[in-house]
């Protein structure tokens, strides 16, 4: 599904049968302004723009395929292959630590990802490590308590790493533990070391990045630090469920390598969905 | 010679980049380009005057005729014996709690007494967070049963301000996404109850075009008198002032910089202006 801007744009080339410098470029500036109306990454609309360009230009239509159908083809290829197919998580005993800037819904996903592996057999532990934000302790052990998930947190502990490492000692008999980390941004040098920190004392397989669907364009460069600070393994995109395109998205994967694991669409512990490239990039195109 | 819209085209091209990679939202930035095109074209350009330095002119011109200098008074709105009505409100995570309870602080320093209403009664913790705040500030928390109606906590908390001689009182309320019509007309019937003197929006510096759908829509619904623009010191470029405040004509009377009390600071034109073209 393409937005009615760029449906028009396409028309030109359908109507003239061929795909001419004239009408590609007037195409792209329609795709350009389609992407970063979606927030994505200016430099990277640039990039995969030029791209779709080139290579209308220069490859062969196929035979019995109209040119128009070609360009959406190439378009609709370039965005899948920034964004990657997305990946899952193993149905298996795990660590998952979840990471992010404040407020983008990572103690939400704590609880969305907890129940999700829920229904797959799995028992899982919710750890409660975020000693900074009042009200965290009472809001994640009442999202456990909704699913009916375990819950580890200790309202007293001031320091985080001393509390995961403590918490983590308890947890014998869970297939599955999830730990909920304090919001945190680039800047913050000291919040940054503690997460380091979370990382080397919890251990924990899975290090997801909580993105924001509505953030802009601060996505990629607040996404290359926390890769470069603990090394992320994937990528939830949250608030799918408004208006927002979600093109920072596109940034945490390009800048980080991880790929996009879990779809967030609603505050409930159900709204939660798989990844899917295609209707990623059809959601972002229309 | 004059100018012609070529060479302003051209020019504009690097002062786009700039304007998005600030977070603000496309449409507005080609408002902006309109403005200033409208200004140069055809005008008169001298020997040695650098075309791009009048392009930089016209476009901080331009921005600065788009902010509205903030114009609310806080402290010069409360009447004595008639508590201040103030309701937050703004999409999920945006910094709506944790705003109010900066706000709350600063009133406190100018000497007056503010309390607040738990109106979200839906997000897990939301009271508890308000709890551990309005602990720490000396402030009254009404609050019902997580699940309550929002509204009739409004309702009570200022019943209690006018008992109690409250200056202000501040309603926090849940986050919603500006496309969920129950959560929109719940907030109208928030609206309805409370009759708040002010209606503030929260917005997050980090957000992208989405900012001007938020601002238009929550707008539309329960009308917005000032924004307040937090996570600035995230290294938000804060083009989102840009885009709110261009979209709904309002003032943005604050930014919040940070996770303390203190990090509340009043929204300056020069200082913002400068940061957007850093
Ligand atoms: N509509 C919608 N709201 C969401 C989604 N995910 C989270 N939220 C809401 O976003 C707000 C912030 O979520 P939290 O889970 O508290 O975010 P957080 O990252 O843990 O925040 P900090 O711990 O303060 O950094 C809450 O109001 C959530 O209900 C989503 O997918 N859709
Ligand atoms: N760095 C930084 N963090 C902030 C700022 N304002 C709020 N936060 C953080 O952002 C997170 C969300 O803040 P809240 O006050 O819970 O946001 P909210 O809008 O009330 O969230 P919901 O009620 O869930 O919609 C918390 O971790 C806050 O500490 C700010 O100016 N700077
Ligand atoms: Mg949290
Ligand atoms: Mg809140």
């Amino acid at each position: 599904s393409l937005s009615d801007a760029l449906r028009n744009a396409l028309k030109k080339i359908a109507l003239l049968g061929r795909i001419d410098e004239a009408s590609i470029k007037e195409v792209v500036r329609d795709i350009q302004r389609a992407l970063l109306k979606a927030d994505v990454n200016v430099k990277l609309v640039l990039r995969v723009t030029n791209n779709i360009e080139k290579r209308a230009l220069s490859e062969k239509v196929p035979p019995g395929i109209n040119p128009r159908e070609h360009v959406i083809r190439i378009l609709y290829d370039e965005l899948v292959q920034v964004m990657g197919q997305g990946r899952s998580l193993p149905l298996d005993k795990q660590r998952i630590m979840l990471v992010g800037i404040y407020g983008q819904g990572k103690t939400t996903s704590a609880a969305k990802i907890a129940r999700f592996l829920q229904k797959k057999g799995l028992k899982v532990g919710l750890v409660q490590a975020d000693t900074h934000r009042p009200g965290a302790y009472d809001q994640l052990k009442q999202l456990a308590g909704q699913i009916g998930a375990s819950f580890y947190g200790d309202k007293e502990e001031k320091n985080s790493v001393k509390l995961v490492k403590r918490l983590l000692a308890q947890t014998e008999k869970k297939d599955v533990l999830i730990i909920d980390t304090s919001g945190r941004h680039r800047l913050e040098k000291d919040l940054i070391d503690e997460m380091k920190s979370i990382a080397e004392v919890g251990k924990p397989g899975e290090r997801l990045l909580i993105v924001d669907s509505t953030m802009g364009q601060a996505a990629g460069e607040q996404a290359k630090a926390f890769h470069e600070a603990i090394g992320l393994t994937g990528v939830v995109l949250t608030k799918m469920d408004g208006s927002a395109k979600g093109g920072g998205a596109l940034s945490s994967v390009a800048e980080t390598e991880a790929q996009i694991v879990f779809v967030g669409t609603g505050e409930k512990p159900d709204d939660i969905e798989i990844f899917d490239s295609t209707r990623f990039v059809s959601q972002l195109l229309g | 010679k004059r100018l012609t819209i070529l060479k302003l085209e051209s020019l504009w091209s690097d002062f786009e980049m700039g304007l998005l990679e600030s977070d603000v939202a496309l449409p507005v930035v080609e408002e902006l380009r309109d403005g200033v095109i409208d200004d140069l074209l055809d005008k008169r350009v001298g020997l040695g005057m650098h075309v791009s330095h009048l392009v930089d002119k016209s476009l901080k011109k331009a921005i600065d005729s788009i902010l509205i200098e903030p114009d609310i008074d806080l402290g010069k709105m409360i009447v004595k014996g008639k508590p201040l009505i103030i309701m937050f409100v703004g999409v999920n995570g945006s910094g709506k709690t944790t705003t109010i309870a900066k706000l709350a602080w600063a009133l406190k320093k100018e000497g007056h007494t503010s309390m607040v209403a738990a109106s979200d009664t839906f997000r897990a913790g939301a009271i508890e967070q308000l709890e551990k705040h309005c602990e720490n500030l000396g402030l009254k928390l009404v609050k019902h049963k997580p699940g309550g109606d929002p509204a009739a906590v409004a309702y009570d908390a200022i019943e209690y301000a006018r008992a109690h001689r409250k200056d202000v009182v501040l309603i926090d309320t849940a986050g919603r996404m500006q496309t969920n019509v129950n959560l929109m007309a719940e907030m109208e019937k928030i609206k309805r109850v409370a009759k708040p003197d002010l209606i503030i929006f929260v917005g997050d510096a980090l957000t992208g075009n989405d900012a001007i759908d938020q601002a238009e829509k929550f707008n539309a619904s329960v009308g917005i008198d000032g924004i307040i623009l937090t996570k600035i010191d995230s290294d938000a470029k804060g083009g989102a002032a840009l885009s709110i405040g261009s979209t709904i004509k309002k003032p943005i009377l604050f930014l919040a910089t940070g996770q303390d009390y203190e990090d509340l600071v009043p929204f300056d034109k020069g200082w913002f202006m400068e940061r957007l073209f850093a």
